[in-house]
């Protein structure tokens, strides 16, 4: 199902863009 | 990714309103005239940085501004103020090219558009602060479409920004 296979590319987009801000390293000099 | 146009930013404005009411304020948050009169937004910031947006921050937006104009841009101005010093002095990035909200058409207007400006930039604090990790996480479990706008959101942001 095409639909089905869009939703899970979007799903999976959205997950790596989080998941990446997640890792990234906070911008704080400290 | 596209920049956000007039029409997205309404609907940015909407994603980021849910957005905002998963932080539970004190304050009303339902509606965007909950929004204008920037308690909400302030509120908000002394859940991402208490110590930043400390009580004397605080104290220094009024609380009752009513139908007062006058009273909500001024105290939009000083949040957006906060907000810029915040990225600077803690977050040590500066936005550039980024266009700023116009407060007073907040304000004055209630413009959903520029209210969408503003808090696109208090969620730039929030994915970048030192508890971002809860504040990812919330938005991870938000609806699909709130996601993929609060994303865009973030993605033009972060092509503003500069240490």
């Amino acid at each position: 199902d095409p639909n089905m296979k869009g939703a899970a590319a979007n799903e999976g987009v959205l997950a790596n863009f989080f998941n990446s801000l997640l890792s990234k390293k906070t911008g704080s000099p400290g | 990714m596209s920049t956000l146009d007039s029409v997205d930013r309404v609907e940015l404005c909407e994603s980021l309103l849910t957005w905002i009411q998963t932080f539970g304020v004190e304050a009303p948050c339902k509606t965007v005239e909950d929004l204008v009169g920037g308690v909400v937004m302030a509120q908000v910031l002394q859940k991402i940085d208490i110590v930043y947006f400390n009580d004397n921050w605080i104290s220094r937006i009024k609380s009752e501004v009513g139908d007062n104009w006058r009273l909500k841009i001024s105290n939009l101005k000083k949040i957006l103020k906060g907000i810029l010093d915040y990225n600077q002095e803690i977050l040590g990035q500066q936005i550039n090219d980024f266009t700023l909200p116009d407060v007073g058409l907040i304000g004055e207007h209630s413009d959903e558009a520029e209210l969408g400006r503003m808090l696109q930039l208090i969620l730039g604090c929030a994915v970048n602060c030192e508890q971002k990790q809860e504040y990812i996480q919330t938005i991870m479990m938000m609806e699909e479409s709130v996601q993929h706008v609060v994303m865009t959101a973030i993605q033009e942001l972060m092509s503003k920004e500069s240490p």
